[in-house]
């Protein structure tokens, strides 16, 4: 109940004209955006617990909380589970640090709607080639799309990828959820060779395939 | 310098030799279609008269200038089995994203706008214009917060006789979801992600303001222009609209109108997307 308070109260204040029509300071605006932000990372609290809810309950239990540096202190810490359902919230400048990093990870919706839905999914990714699998291990047909140039060239997007995954989650159900499976692949010795020979070459094979940091500044939030 | 055309099973868009996208196909049927963009030099005005105030947060009021942005679009087309898109860019601070997915009946226009230079000390505010054959007489209709399309006239008040003096921020309506034209045989319209002022100034035309970049307080009590800054140098935003074009029949099943209220559901309730490493699990454990 806290974490939803908290978007309860920013919506409260962004009740106000000024907010509603953009005719605030700049700072003000500034500090709008900050409330928000806080709040809806507070509510992805609840979400996760949600979701952590409907998924097998072997991966259901949370491990021990731990308060985050810098929480509100009326603020509960968020559980951790050990299937954790994240957020990105910059995909609209084309980034997402999961999705650039992780050679596997799901992309799970969920359908707000009383009725069924289908979206065509688009994530930020680093790689060539990647396998999109539903719940029943069918492939999903999925399409490699470059980031347009001038997105690429924003010099504050701190982002690595420079090609977007396309593929169409249809048969949402009406309040319900659908998740995919993604793998990136290496599928003939000529990608296994280029993609090896991507990487520094120095250092051990291990620390070759581990993600390496995106470089973002700490001081950025 | 050649043609190029995207498209599906439902439609096509084509792109002329300079770039612009120039028409859209829907059951063998070719329209006009043309979408660019444009921007109104903002008015340095004296805000100690009431009736002449500056361009600022408060007020959409252009000096009279209208420029286009460029006369030649770069292009780079892309063609997949899921998504073709056309990558135009207009200039070094606009550009667009237009894409056509294998199994939609609308066209995406994803833009791009900024930083608005100002270097010249002027004021501009950025519109994304649909030029259409259509014969709207002057009639266009905007949203009232996403509800009910209210019918609005071009220089016309229903309740008093008007006499316009800014003719372009005086047709300027709020367009919290979507704005619309037809005549007795097609109907345009566009729907935007976030709310934005539109208008239609010409038959057949309509417009929506993407982005704004001013120089001077408009005196209404923010005290401070418009100008905001990141990282020292102008805003960048960027933006969805959606396009539905289509014959009016009233037959139809479902008619344009029903496919514009379906998709702003699609596209304004989206759906809630989560993300999860799966870098410790097989795919028939996750399973």
């Amino acid at each position: 109940e806290p974490h939803l308070t908290v978007l309860r109260e920013a919506l409260g204040v962004m009740q106000h004209h000024d907010a509603i029509t953009g005719t605030e300071k700049q700072h003000v605006a500034n500090d709008y955006a900050r409330m928000l932000n806080r709040a809806i990372g507070a509510c992805s609290a609840n979400t996760q617990a949600i979701l952590n809810q409907m998924v097998d309950p072997k991966y259901r239990r949370s491990l021990r909380s731990e308060p985050e540096p810098g929480a509100h202190p009326e603020v509960p810490p968020r559980p951790k589970y050990k299937f954790a359902f994240s957020s990105c919230h910059l995909l609209n400048v084309s980034k997402c640090e999961l999705t650039e990093s992780k050679d596997s990870f799901t992309i799970t919706l969920y359908n707000p709607l009383a009725h069924a839905g289908h979206q065509y999914v688009r994530v930020p990714i680093t790689g060539d080639h990647y396998i999109v699998r539903d719940y029943r291990n069918v492939e999903v047909p999925a399409q490699i799309v470059p980031i347009p140039e001038p997105v690429q060239r924003l010099s504050y997007r701190f982002s690595n990828a420079t090609s977007e995954l396309v593929f169409l989650a249809n048969e949402l159900p009406p309040l319900g959820y659908k998740s995919y499976f993604v793998s990136r692949a290496i599928d003939t010795l000529e990608d296994f060779v280029h993609e090896m020979g991507s990487k520094p070459a120095q250092g051990p094979a291990s620390a070759a395939v581990e993600p390496s940091p995106l470089g973002e500044p700490t001081r950025w939030q | 310098s050649q043609e190029v055309t995207i498209g599906n099973k439902y439609l096509n868009v084509s792109f002329d030799s300079s770039g612009f996208l120039s028409s859209i196909t829907v059951d063998g049927v070719t329209n006009r279609l043309r979408q660019s963009f444009v921007y109104y030099e903002s008015k340095l005005g004296d805000n100690e008269e009431p009736r002449n105030r500056s361009s600022g947060a408060y007020i959409f009021r252009p000096n009279g200038t209208e420029q286009t942005v460029t006369e030649t679009v770069q292009l780079k087309v892309i063609r997949g089995g899921t998504v073709q898109e056309v990558h135009q860019v207009f200039s070094e601070w606009i550009s667009q994203v237009v894409r056509v997915y294998a199994d939609e009946s609308h066209v995406e226009f994803e833009w791009m706008v900024g930083p608005i230079p100002v270097d010249d000390g002027i004021g501009k505010e950025i519109v994304s214009r649909f030029y259409t054959a259509i014969q709207s007489n002057g009639v266009f209709w905007t949203d009232s917060n996403g509800r009910d399309m209210l019918r609005r006239v071009r220089n016309h008040r229903d309740t008093w006789k008007l006499d316009l003096v800014e003719k372009i921020s005086g047709n300027y309506y709020p367009v919290t979801t979507r704005i619309a034209l037809e005549d007795e045989t097609h109907r345009l319209a566009v729907l935007n992600d976030r709310a934005q002022g539109g208008s239609s100034l010409e038959d057949g035309s309509l417009e929506l303001m993407v982005h704004r970049r001013l120089l001077y307080d408009d005196a209404f009590g923010v005290h401070e222009p418009l100008n905001e800054k990141a990282f020292g140098k102008g805003l960048i935003a960027r933006g969805k609209h959606w396009v539905l074009f289509g014959a009016k029949n009233a037959k139809a099943s479902p008619t344009i109108e029903a496919r514009e209220r379906f998709l702003q559901n699609q596209v304004l309730l989206p759906n809630w997307l989560f993300f999860s490493d799966a870098s410790d699990f097989k795919y028939e454990d996750w399973q």
